[in-house]
């Protein structure tokens, strides 16, 4: 299984449509401060099924959908889909190319699609699980956390052992 | 559970004591799951010390060697249970140039297994990526994306580029 | 007491805001005492929003503002009441090489009137320093200290120099 | 009132007797990960009054004195002086020049002293109170300690307030 690409709209600073096809290998993003290298991190953890807002550094959920700038208004939902290339099989479902998607409306309502067939949450997360990419997972270091996979307290350091077992 | 627990967490120990004598040249680096307690429940304490030193307490270590041993158990982790992809933002800000090609030296190691998305500032850890990814801010504070060779993604972090002004 | 506190908090808040302004290049900033609470019990809420961005809350801001934003406070309060000396250890570490320019341009401004440390791994905060010390390990474990001219400085953070190995 | 300098000898990693002579303007400290920048920081919030270890990133305030190495033995204490120039009254004294110093023995007995001669701690603070440099003040930003200024508690903001006030 490999990451194919990664299609955000609306999802915080990403007001226009975006989309990013992975290489093998390693790929590197960079920028200037404030541009939206960080928001890519979080595009991630949320189509995954990050539940916490300030996980993705928010005080609410609505905090993903882009609130707007000084020439734009703000817009009415999210979305981001992450693709993957599942030919080897390691995503227990029967597609050799495997959406995850997410939305949420500023009504408050989200939405989750596999394959762009609405699920739940649940689904989602069974997807993944054992993979190390989920939520409580081990394969992704956000931003000024090397401190906090260190230093957390050692039940919290255990939950991504657990992942790995 | 609990045999499956033990035999992973051995295996992330010994993972780690190796990868952490390879990234510091030396020293020597410990697991130890919390006494007494049932090894489900049990917390996990990360005991390293680098080539020289007596302490081995985390809290007592510097930026650069507190981020290079997160390293070290990330990829033991890692080789311990491979995940098909992994997300790094700016791991290597607190390395001086000598360690943070240390830390590309180990990236590219694992780069056969999984792919690899750096978010990075630093010049040492872009020229090593096979792809590049811009991302800027051409409006104020819209995300749009940017393909970039190596040379623009230096100047992308200079001054005049479009970002945090 | 009661009215020193307002009249020094008063003065920091308008420099503040100017110096937000002149780092950034715009965007607006703000700090607010806490209300409905006496004076001298009060907390203090720092508000800041980017050019062009419509955000003003502190989580939502990147690594890289967040860091000139703490700049543009420190400097609030040396304005104020001036301190004979600031140390700041890798301050510029999250910032990208504009900003990390901006961060020197400020730094210079004030150290007419204070003494500046600097502790830093950036080439473009070392060029800029009157003077530099280096802090190595000739014997693993034992600080020592060698003056170093600017070429020597940059080497010292290449590889091979004494230090986490 | 400027530094002057600051001599350590046994506090953390300078088991030799180390000087560092400061000129006026801006200094910039570099070296490789883990040698001892940060220490010097550490140096200077200690000597000026610091009473918790875990300000200074140890468990115990015995984790200042150097600790030995594989080649060296443990020292039985600690000692940071810093000297500062008061030709211009500043600090209220009558001495145009005012070594500060402060002593831990691993008998955990621990002794301050203003011109060589013995004083409480209480008569360190009372001397450096109000210029913006003592453990409160807002002249010393710590290694990562970004984020805990912009978002430490209200409270805890007011202090560094009071402390310009
Ligand atoms: N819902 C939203 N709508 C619009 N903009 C948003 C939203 N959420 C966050 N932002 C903006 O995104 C920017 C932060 O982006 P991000 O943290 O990804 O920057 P970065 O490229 O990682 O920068 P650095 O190099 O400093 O870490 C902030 O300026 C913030 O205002
Ligand atoms: N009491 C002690 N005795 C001996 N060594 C000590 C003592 N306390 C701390 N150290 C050592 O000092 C080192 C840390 O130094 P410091 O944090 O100053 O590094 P640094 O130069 O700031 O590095 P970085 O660039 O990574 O931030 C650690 O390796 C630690 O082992
Ligand atoms: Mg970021
Ligand atoms: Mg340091």
């Amino acid at each position: 299984m490999h990451l194919k690409k990664l299609a955000c709209a609306g999802f915080k600073s990403f007001a226009d449509p975006l989309e990013f096809v992975f290489d093998t290998g390693m790929t590197a993003i960079v920028g200037p401060n404030g541009c939206g290298k960080s928001n890519v991190v979080d595009a991630f953890r949320w189509v995954l099924g990050e539940r916490s807002a300030k996980g993705l550094r928010g005080k609410e959920m609505l905090d993903v959908i882009f609130k707007g700038t000084s020439k734009r208004q703000p817009l009415s939902r999210a979305e981001v889909t992450l693709t993957f290339d599942n030919s080897d099989g390691t995503l227990p479902i029967d597609f050799t190319e495997v959406e995850v998607t997410r939305r949420l409306y500023r009504s408050g309502e989200s939405e989750y699609l596999i394959n762009r067939k609405k699920c739940r949450l649940k689904d989602v997360l069974a997807l993944v699980a054992g993979t190390g990419i989920g939520t409580e997972g081990y394969s992704i270091l956000e931003q000024g956390s090397v401190d906090v996979f260190l230093h957390s307290n050692p039940a919290e350091r255990r939950a991504v052992f657990e992942e790995a077992a | 559970c609990r045999v499956m627990f033990v035999e992973t967490f051995e295996l992330v120990r010994k993972h780690f004591a190796e990868l952490f004598v390879m990234i510091f040249g030396g020293g020597s680096a410990d697991l130890q799951l919390e006494e007494g307690v049932d090894v489900l429940e049990a917390g996990v304490t990360v005991l390293a010390s680098p080539p020289g030193k007596r302490i081995n307490s985390l809290q007592l270590m510097s930026g650069g060697e507190k981020a290079l041993t997160a390293v070290a158990v990330l990829f033991a982790l890692f080789k311990t249970r491979p995940s098909p992809f992994c997300l790094l933002d700016e791991v290597d800000a607190p390395l001086d140039e000598a360690n943070n090609k240390r830390f590309v030296r180990i990236l590219q190691e694992f780069s056969d297994q999984a792919q690899f998305l750096v978010i990075t500032h630093s010049k040492v850890t872009m020229a090593e990526a096979e792809s590049l990814y811009g991302v800027t801010m051409e409006e104020e504070g819209v995300s749009t994306q940017i393909a970039v060779r190596l040379e623009e993604a230096e100047k992308l972090t200079e001054p005049g580029a479009q970002g945090a002004r």
